[in-house]
């Protein structure tokens, strides 16, 4: 953030705190800037992550300002800046997994596959931003309206991807050996085996534990 | 097979198994990947007793007796290569873990990658043929992931040509690595070199904990397990106190730093060096998080698809569990999140190849940002995975808290990623760092 604030051009995927630079990224009242995000494009919910954790950087580094304004040492400064300085890590990486999963959409041929994982990418970006919504009005990249209507779009998507719940666990192709739960069997037949699971427990080798014997009988003698 | 579990598959818009493909990276990867698979569970050797009817004593012996069973299945079927290994294993392991694991994934890399030419040729053919077993004792009772508050020390006598170690605290005790307490019979010590009355930092030395043949501790050495944990019941993390253990000058990992007979310390050319292990561990986990998640979601939502319960329109028969908002809401975000996990392991190994490859030529440009994204994306997928696993669980209602569901254990022998390799607040931390820097 400080060489990018000092004009310098950075590389990699941290270089978006360059164009943020330009832009000056301030947390506005909402009302004040009109944010054009169509819900539906990716590229355009990549773009509104990488705003956000723009935002929290500049902030996390704002606070740090303050801190040392305050004639905080570094460390001090640095110290009492964590908590904001963990949301902006976090938002960066958010962004960072929604910008991959994106990116990966592109490498997919087959079309069917492409529109449900299309369709699981979306599911989780918006689901990423309604849980973290106050980062995104505060930074004022989305209005109240628009969270809205993503809620609606994640019921959707939740419907349209039920059809595919299944089939796409399955793709995990995760062997029942692997996997040795009697819940998820590949089979399904779940009732089954775990009445066989529980009944092999090795509580159940004698009908009657022994522990009636001891305890439990001379008990009953004693009162 | 299950009527409803038929239907669902059934009605899928895709084709399962190209889907796969991709997730495996190709067709010959999944091809590839399932005749390794197919070659443990058709190994009568690795039939085992259910290990959720076992005592700790028993799980630590039939995991013993299975690392063993695929260090000598692995050479026999001529498995060299780390992903084969690595499919070999987890099969092999199913939800738990490995009680050598720290062999191989640290302390035979570590010798790989700092023994100079000399000490190569003493150790690597012992711990390759398994007459020393070894594993990695970084951290300590007191001391986690702050690596220079390490209190071990090891300091250089010229009289003898020795170094001596001491854990000159209780807070200093060795405490958590893996097949420390009961497996192996050396350990790769990190400790704080004093050489001529001057610190130097943390360096590694071998240092035999075991006598070879009778496997008791050796004089000076106080080793043993730390106890029943809340998973990882196949491995025996340990504890190891030394007391005025002496090994010789040549114990001292010597590609990088050195110490001359005379005591005259000598600095690695680069600190970047170490580095790359960490990175290459935290890329690695990023991938596991995407596995364990992947896991949970297959158990939670094929149970979605074969249980029934209350009713959405009165009097209707009872409706598949997965038909609730509420259900498909708690678990299709998280299905969401195992794809982009998966996707995200891809590219953070794709990219760890890469960069090492950069490296190799001298080219360490791009090691700070790998290393401030792994540490970041490690934290960042192994929290939300940890929490995904428990939403499934709870989604499973009652059955879930059952051992047979598989999901408790999951949870517990994936949770530990959160705090080893990097106690995950002091990761994004480092990558908040490199964030305000850039």
């Amino acid at each position: 953030y400080r060489q990018a604030k000092a004009g310098q051009q950075l590389s990699g995927i941290v270089s978006y705190l360059n164009e943020t630079q330009d832009r000056r990224v301030q947390p506005q009242p909402v009302a004040a800037r009109p944010t054009v995000v169509d819900i539906n494009d990716l590229s355009s919910l990549v773009e509104v992550y990488k705003l956000r954790a723009a935002t929290l950087v500049e902030m996390a580094a704002k606070n740090i300002q303050q801190e040392l304004q305050r004639r905080k040492s570094q460390e001090d400064a640095w110290n009492n800046s964590c908590i904001d300085l963990v949301r902006a890590s976090d938002a960066h990486c958010h962004y960072v997994v929604v910008k991959l999963f994106t990116d990966k959409l592109g490498e997919i041929g087959d079309t069917a596959i492409h529109s449900v994982l299309s369709n699981l990418a979306l599911l989780y970006a918006l689901h990423g931003i309604t849980k973290n919504s106050g980062d995104f009005l505060m930074a004022g990249l989305l209005s109240v309206p628009q969270v809205l209507q993503m809620s609606l779009r994640i019921k959707e998507l939740l419907s349209q991807l039920r059809l595919n719940a299944v089939a796409l666990v399955d793709a995990f192709d995760i062997h029942d050996k692997k996997l040795n739960s009697v819940l998820g069997r590949y089979d399904g037949n779940v009732y089954e085996h775990m009445f066989e699971w529980a009944r092999s427990s090795p509580l159940n080798t004698e009908e009657v534990h022994e522990s009636f014997h001891k305890y439990l009988k001379p008990l009953r003698s004693k009162l | 097979m299950n009527p409803d579990i038929v239907k669902e598959r059934n009605n899928a818009t895709f084709d399962v198994e190209k889907l796969t493909y991709i997730l495996d990276g190709g067709p010959e990867k999944t091809i590839r990947r399932r005749e390794i698979e197919s070659l443990v569970f058709n190994d009568p050797d690795f039939k085992e007793k259910d290990p959720n009817f076992l005592s700790r004593s028993e799980r630590y012996d039939q995991a013993v007796r299975k690392s063993a069973q695929m260090i000598l299945k692995l050479r026999e079927y001529g498995i060299a290569d780390p992903d084969e290994i690595q499919q070999y294993k987890t099969m092999a392991k199913g939800n738990l873990h490995e009680a050598m694991g720290l062999h191989f994934a640290m302390f035979l890399p570590t010798l790989y990658s700092q023994c100079d030419p000399q000490q190569s040729r003493k150790w690597l053919p012992l711990a390759e043929s398994f007459q020393v077993v070894g594993t990695y004792a970084q951290t300590e009772l007191g001391h986690g992931t702050h690596l220079r508050g390490l209190e071990t020390t090891a300091t250089f006598d010229p009289a003898t040509q020795e170094f001596v170690l001491n854990s000159p605290t209780i807070s200093s005790i060795k405490w958590w690595p893996g097949g420390l307490g009961k497996t192996s019979n050396h350990a790769i010590v990190l400790a704080q070199l004093y050489t001529l009355g001057k610190c130097h930092g943390l360096h590694a030395f071998i240092v035999p904990v075991r006598d070879m043949s009778t496997h008791e501790p050796l004089p000076g050495i106080v080793v043993g397990d730390i106890g029943p944990k809340f998973g990882f019941s196949e491995v025996d993390n340990g504890f190891l106190k030394l007391e005025n253990v002496r090994i010789p000058r040549e114990n001292m990992l010597m590609k990088y730093a050195k110490v001359d007979p005379d005591g005259t310390y000598m600095k690695p050319p680069s600190a970047k060096l170490t580095y790359g292990t960490m990175v290459f561990i935290r890329s690695m986990i990023v991938g596991e998080s995407a596995r364990a998640l992947a896991k949970s979601c297959t158990i939670a939502i094929r149970y979605s698809a074969v249980r029934h319960q209350s009713e959405i329109r009165q009097g209707e028969p009872e409706p598949q569990i997965i038909d609730y908002q509420t259900q498909q809401y708690k678990l299709l975000p998280l299905l969401a999140m195992a794809y982009a996990f998966t996707f995200v392991g891809q590219y953070m190994k794709q990219t760890y190849l890469r960069i090492t490859g950069d490296i190799n030529q001298g080219d360490f440009s791009e090691l700070p940002e790998l290393h401030a994204l792994s540490a970041g994306l490690k934290a960042f997928t192994t929290w939300e995975a940890n929490n995904a696993i428990e939403v499934c669980r709870m989604s499973c209602g009652g059955h879930g808290y059952s051992r047979s569901s598989a999901l408790p254990d999951i949870y517990v022998e994936f949770t530990p990623t959160c705090t080893y390799e990097g106690e995950n607040t002091v990761m994004m931390l480092q990558t908040a760092r490199y964030l305000v820097k850039s």
